[in-house]
């Protein structure tokens, strides 16, 4: 539990102000407003579905901002090719959510 | 409040 997360201080930074121009209602952004970013990265939708499942970590179809971060992140390491992980590993659970 | 897909919460399903 005490494992470093593995989004960096920097690469929160950039994902948060990502987050706060797409307009967060009550702190979350629904599917809808996920999705069109997601899908600019160009990678598949299969891929991005994954990257979905894993990054809602309660499930509620709607992201907050550590849970889009948990998204932004796997979508940057796959565009530099590394696959997304079949589950989320410990080290890229959000500290707000173990 | 779900997109369209059923009762997924994925907007990618």
């Amino acid at each position: 539990a005490d494992l470093p997360w593995v989004v960096k201080p920097e690469e929160k930074m950039k994902f948060d102000s990502i987050f706060d121009s797409l307009g967060p209602v009550g702190g979350m952004l629904s599917g809808e407003k996920v999705k069109p970013v997601l899908l600019n990265s160009k990678l598949p939708v299969d891929i991005l579905g994954r990257v979905w499942e894993l990054s809602d970590i309660d499930r509620d179809g709607m992201l907050d901002r550590d849970e889009f971060s948990v998204a932004m992140y796997l979508v940057y390491r796959a565009l530099e090719g590394e696959p997304v992980p079949m589950s989320l590993p410990p080290p890229l659970v959000p500290p707000s959510k173990r | 409040q779900y997109p369209a897909g059923g009762s997924s919460t994925n907007p990618f399903l």
